[in-house]
């Protein structure tokens, strides 16, 4: 349930955005995360992190997901780091 | 492996490096061990491709590929966190004037061989390299370009590259011996163009100011914060950021809403199913993700409300799930009414539980005609008024003395009025709340 523990929750959808398995947010342009989409993307990364696929946030999820690790994306699409800092500095 | 699309169109590489960690925090790493340690995790790439690394001095430009120790913001775009977390990044190969930049945490305890509790830089580094020569995180294992810290080596003079990785860097820059590595042109197909650039659009003057309060309904919804005003919307991450200044429209997000709406009394996430509940006047709607479900609207009347009066309530005013007991609470005209919404028999049941209605007095410290209400953070219940909202601690019902704060200025990114005023206690008009700033 996503409203037992709302904080746990938010960080992981965070994290799974950070890292490149949910879409960024834009409220103009994209639909509120699906629980279908939030539990693809948390098997996405529980297979490319090689813990059980489950679909849900478990304590081995949550481990590896404060696992030290890289900053950059693992799944890496449009929003690339190149291409955001591209971006960032045709803005400015 | 993965590949990020973009190598280096030359195999004669140089780099720089710009600074050493803190010595405070990484003692046993001296500059030359640095040094060592960063020539050895080039060469694990150099010993599996034709690349050369070659040296230069940081001050006669850098280079292709520079590295630093940075902590915190540093000018990128992408800050670091602080001890673990996140450890360092790279950039990856281009034209681009920061292509191939290697920047380490320099919040982390480096050093050679990763024990007693600090990071390994050399696994670190050689992990880094390869995204500064074009490689992506792979998820096989064993791969140098896994994301997560693995720990140190065995010995970084015999390390080599698992197949994974040297598959990865052969297929950008072929390989050492003769043959042909990927293919006869071991460059990448070009990459589709970018989407063309969209003008700016002027902010519509007609968008209700978020600044000025007074929200029809406020919603914790999947870990973010709605804020519902007139046919409207604005949404903030949990981090606390506003996702655009400008609102969205409702209709245009929330579909199956009647057309015209331009009023939600009420909204919350359902615990047992995380369906989304809307209370438009005497009738509720159940959203399946952002599209209402069939068979919607229903009639209020079905919760089973009714007032001390005895009349059948008509209209929601606030609405939410509160963290401290799992429980949904549905506010109406000062009074308020608390249901058990776990699944008995695949069912959702919309009956109140028995005792209730009773008075929003028992909320004590807050207002008792409250905007709405949502459970955040650790647990604890934040109601919000006109343009201020204040947080009763997980699992409080009476404190007595509550400071109400702006919820523009801490939620919806307004600037901060010039000047502080005393606070009022929202039960009793005449009498201060003051804390030691005021």
């Amino acid at each position: 349930s996503t409203s037992s523990n709302p904080e746990q929750y938010s960080s992981a959808v965070d994290w799974l955005g950070r890292y490149g398995y949910l879409p960024p947010p834009d409220p103009r342009t994209s639909k509120l995360q699906t629980m279908e989409g939030i539990e693809r993307a948390i098997r996405v990364m529980q297979r490319f992190g090689g813990i059980q696929e489950t679909g849900v946030i478990d304590s081995e999820t949550l481990k590896l997901m404060s696992t030290p690790r890289c900053s950059l994306p693992d799944i890496v699409g449009s929003e690339d780091m190149l291409k955001r800092r591209r971006r960032r500095r045709r803005k400015r | 492996y993965a590949l990020s699309g973009l190598k280096w169109h030359k195999t004669e590489l140089t780099w720089s490096l710009h600074n050493f960690p803190s010595p405070s925090r990484s003692p046993t790493l001296t500059h030359e061990l640095v040094e060592g340690i960063l020539t050895h995790a080039f060469k694990a790439w150099s010993d599996a491709a034709p690349l050369s690394f070659r040296r230069q001095q940081s001050d006669s430009g850098g280079g292709d590929i520079r590295v630093s120790f940075f902590h915190f913001l540093h000018d990128d775009g992408y800050p670091f966190d602080g001890r673990g977390g996140t450890l360092a990044h790279a950039f990856f190969p281009g034209r681009d004037e920061v292509a191939g930049d290697t920047h380490f945490d320099d919040h982390e305890t480096w050093s050679y061989g990763g024990d007693g509790g600090s990071t390994d830089l050399f696994t670190v580094a050689v992990h880094e390299f390869g995204h500064a020569l074009g490689l992506s995180h792979s998820s096989t294992d064993p791969s140098i370009m896994r994301p997560y810290y693995q720990g140190p080596v065995e010995s970084i003079h015999n390390f080599q590259l698992d197949l994974d990785d040297r598959l990865a860097i052969q297929q950008l820059y072929g390989v050492k011996s003769d043959g042909l590595p990927g293919g006869v042109d071991p460059d990448l197909p070009v990459l589709p163009n970018p989407a063309p650039p969209k003008p700016t659009q002027p902010s519509e003057p007609s968008f209700p100011k978020r600044c000025q309060g007074g929200f029809d309904a406020v919603a914790n919804i999947r870990g973010e914060v709605f804020f519902f005003k007139g046919a409207y919307f604005w949404r903030t991450t949990r981090d606390g950021s506003l996702l655009s200044l400008n609102p969205a429209e409702i209709k245009n997000f929330w579909t199956g809403l009647p057309a015209g709406t331009d009023k939600i009394d009420a909204v919350y996430e359902r615990r047992s199913d995380s369906s989304i509940v809307f209370f438009i006047g005497s009738q509720y709607w159940v959203f399946k993700d952002t599209v209402a479900m069939s068979g919607y609207p229903r009639p209020l009347s079905e919760w089973g409300m009714i007032r001390k009066s005895g009349a059948v309530v008509d209209r929601v005013d606030a609405a939410f799930i509160w963290a401290h007991n799992g429980k949904t609470y549905l506010f109406s005209r000062g009074e308020f009414w608390r249901f058990d919404e776990s699944r008995k028999d695949g069912q959702v049941t919309t009956r109140p539980e028995a005792g209730y209605p009773r008075d929003n007095s028992l909320w004590a410290g807050v207002p008792s005609n409250m905007d709405d209400i949502i459970s955040w953070g650790g647990g604890d219940a934040y109601f919000f008024k006109d343009n201020l909202y204040w947080v009763l601690k997980s699992g409080g019902l009476n404190q007595d003395i509550v400071t109400p704060k702006s919820i523009a200025v801490d939620w919806l990114r307004c600037p901060a009025p010039p000047s502080t005023s005393t606070t009022a206690n929202p039960r009793l008009p005449g009498k201060c709340s003051c804390d030691l700033r005021d």
